[in-house]
């Protein structure tokens, strides 16, 4: 019943096929476990809890899928050549990096072979080059207003240290410039001294 | 505007307003918030202190004003789309949680999907008009996500045709409800329904809490403030003791289930059906999550490009921290979850929204797998992203540790929603018990439909490793 997969790690529609089939894997691997506790005699409920590690790797490599494949379905709504290439690369990374932050779940299910693994690291270089001229159009797009991001390193016009010179001098600390703490404490322990 | 940050847009090979606008759902979407942001932006009611720089309980006074506020302009301008509300609801509170949060994501959600027309009448309107302010009591000191191990009771009385509502136990103390503390005036209260001397499991009960004119706590309400917490500090998360409090029986949410007058228990048509709000929320946390990520990966991209450190080559100027692979690696796969996760979110959104219309209609069948879905996608995308902020705060080096970047608040806001409205682990195990009797089905020979209909072919796949 053995099934050959050649997965190629330029098509998303082979990457999704690969997460489906991990989490099929898992899927299977996690109700297997519980037969097997099951037929050692213990009860459904501790059958359970003692699958619950498999379990969770489970709807996690299930969750993955979903993601993956979602993310793909979506490129195809996506008409706009330049950003349907833009975001076919950003589907592609996360994909592969996806595997390789999980290959040892590939790898153990023969979904993928060690060079291959090896190739997708070569690929995830290749990707962050590409992707590096788009990075910061790719956030201006989620369009926050800098009053909503509230943030001085991340501000649209990019101009962060005087804005953070400015910040801190509005801290409540610099109200005063000698703070009420030095008469109180410091300069008398100095006379003490 | 800074050289660098100017250099990168001339770099770029898309058009960004085409993706921005794929991202809303469309140009009108995009206008149509932009014209919402600006309302409150350019509001000088909204105008406030920073936060960074206030008390804790300066920060909640100053969070009730501007929900307030927000609550007169929304009438005033008409809004009243719930895609809208958000939009303006985020914009006065720039992605802060507020004391309203959960009357508007969870109290009125309650009503509108549990209530009778009475209730509807008598509950959701005043609620709509902010008369009543309510909040959803599930969670007890004692226990969160199991739910059958809560430990109020709402005990019928046939007699009074009252429901007796107590917290038996110190660990039964209804614990951390937003807007509980001092916000509220009610509470749907989710308690264990006894009813001729049976326990028919967790139903949904509308309580007066405070009194409408005074707002003092009412007999038998023991109400407050839990405390400082890591993040949440405009929020009054709070504590509610139930002593001996009689509520009428047509204050139990009564759409599903029912106890007639002499007690006699109806059964919901399907028990998930009390869990509706949860899997609405956590529908949503999956688009929180995306935005959360979103922000923080663009302050961290935008300051990766014009912060300048170190040198690659010997001898040149300092370069772009962007320009490193190090810093690529670490940023560009969390943008791509960002985007990832935008999609899943609109994606959930829209299934929410067509599987409540098929329960309106009568029919349950796709609410099994939207409850397992929400839960896993919920722990799914809420751990990825916990972990992603730090990662993107990190990236910043040592100025990513001061307020002023947002990394941290952003940190402290998002957290929660790997232990709120169920706790990760447990959601995963919730999912898995669906893929395990998804599995089972098909190993039986049944056909199964939607996104587990991969489950169908694994009995006949057989994988080997092949070389490429």
């Amino acid at each position: 019943a053995a099934r050959p997969t050649v997965v190629d790690i330029n098509d998303l529609a082979s990457l999704v096929e690969v997460y489906k089939l991990r989490a099929a894997i898992l899927v299977e691997l996690a109700a297997k476990s519980i037969q097997q506790e099951l037929q050692r005699r213990k009860s459904q409920e501790d059958a359970w809890n003692n699958s619950a590690i498999d379990l969770v790797r489970a709807s996690d490599a299930h969750c993955h899928y979903v993601v993956v494949k979602l993310f793909t379905d979506k490129l195809g709504e996506i008409g706009d050549t330049a950003v349907h290439s833009v975001l076919s690369t950003l589907a592609l990374l996360y994909a592969l990096h996806g595997i390789t932050q999980n290959s040892g779940d590939f790898l153990q299910a023969g979904l993928l072979s060690v060079p291959q693994v090896l190739l997708i690291s070569v690929r995830i270089k290749e990707l962050l080059a590409q992707l590096r001229p788009n990075a910061v159009v790719l956030v201006d797009a989620f369009d926050f207003h800098d009053k909503k991001l509230n943030s001085v390193l991340g501000r649209y016009d990019g101009n962060v240290y005087e804005n953070l010179f400015d910040w801190a001098r509005r801290s409540p600390l610099n109200s005063t410039e000698v703070h009420d703490s030095f008469h109180k404490y410091l300069k008398p322990l100095r006379s003490k001294l | 505007m800074n050289p660098d940050i100017i250099k990168e847009r001339q770099n770029a090979t898309f058009d960004v307003e085409k993706l921005t606008n794929i991202l809303d759902g469309g140009p009108e979407k995009t206008k149509r918030r932009r014209e919402i942001e600006a309302l409150v932006l350019s509001d000088p009611d909204f105008k406030e202190e920073d936060p960074n720089f206030l008390s804790r309980s300066e920060r909640y006074d100053q969070a009730v004003r501007k929900s307030a506020q927000m609550i007169l302009k929304l009438r005033e301008y008409g809004i009243a789309d719930p895609e809208e509300i958000y939009c303006y609801k985020t914009s006065v509170h720039p992605d802060r949680p507020e004391p309203l949060d959960l009357h508007l994501g969870m109290f009125l959600p309650t009503l509108l999907n549990q209530s009778t027309p009475e209730q509807m009448d008598r509950f959701f309107m005043p609620a709509w008009n902010l008369e009543i302010i309510g909040t959803y009591a599930q969670t007890e000191m004692g226990h969160g996500t199991h739910l059958r191990g809560l430990e109020t009771t709402a005990t019928y009385d046939p007699a009074t045709q009252e429901f007796v509502l107590n917290s038996p136990t110190v660990s039964s103390i209804k614990w951390w409800p937003g807007g509980l503390g001092k916000t509220s005036n009610h509470a749907i209260v989710l308690a264990q329904l006894y009813t001729q001397g049976n326990c028919h499991g967790l139903h949904a009960f509308i309580v007066p809490i405070r009194d409408m004119s005074t707002h003092e706590p009412l007999p038998g309400i023991v109400v407050g403030d839990i405390g400082p917490k890591f993040g949440f500090n405009e929020v009054d998360n709070g504590f509610l003791k139930l002593e001996n409090v009689r509520i009428p029986r047509e204050n139990m949410l009564m759409k599903y289930a029912k106890v007639e007058p002499d007690g006699t228990y109806v059964k919901p048509p399907s028990a998930k059906l009390t869990y509706g709000t949860m899997v609405f929320i956590r529908s949503i946390i999956v688009g929180e999550s995306a935005r959360a990520l979103a922000k923080s990966c663009t302050i961290a991209i935008r300051y990766s490009a014009v912060r300048h450190q170190s040198e690659i080559r010997p001898g040149e100027p300092e370069p772009q921290i962007l320009d490193y692979q190090t810093q690529q690696y670490k940023l560009f796969p969390l943008l791509a979850m960002a985007y990832a996760f935008t999609f899943v979110g609109q994606y959930m959104k829209q299934t929410y929204h067509r599987i409540s219309g098929d329960i309106n209609q009568g029919d349950f069948s796709e609410l099994p797998e939207l409850h397992a879905l929400s839960a896993g996608l919920k722990a799914f995308t809420t751990w990825a992203t916990n972990a992603a902020i730090e990662v993107c705060r990190m990236s910043c080096g040592g100025h990513g540790y001061s307020r002023s970047s947002a990394l941290p608040d952003i940190y402290v806001e998002f957290t929660p929603t790997c232990t709120y409205e169920g706790e990760n682990t447990v959601m995963m195990l919730q999912t898995a018990r669906y893929l395990v009797k998804s599995y089972r089905q098909a190993k039986d020979g049944q056909q199964l439909s939607g996104i587990v209909s991969y489950l169908n072919e694994a009995e006949h796949r057989r994988v080997q490793p092949q070389p490429v």
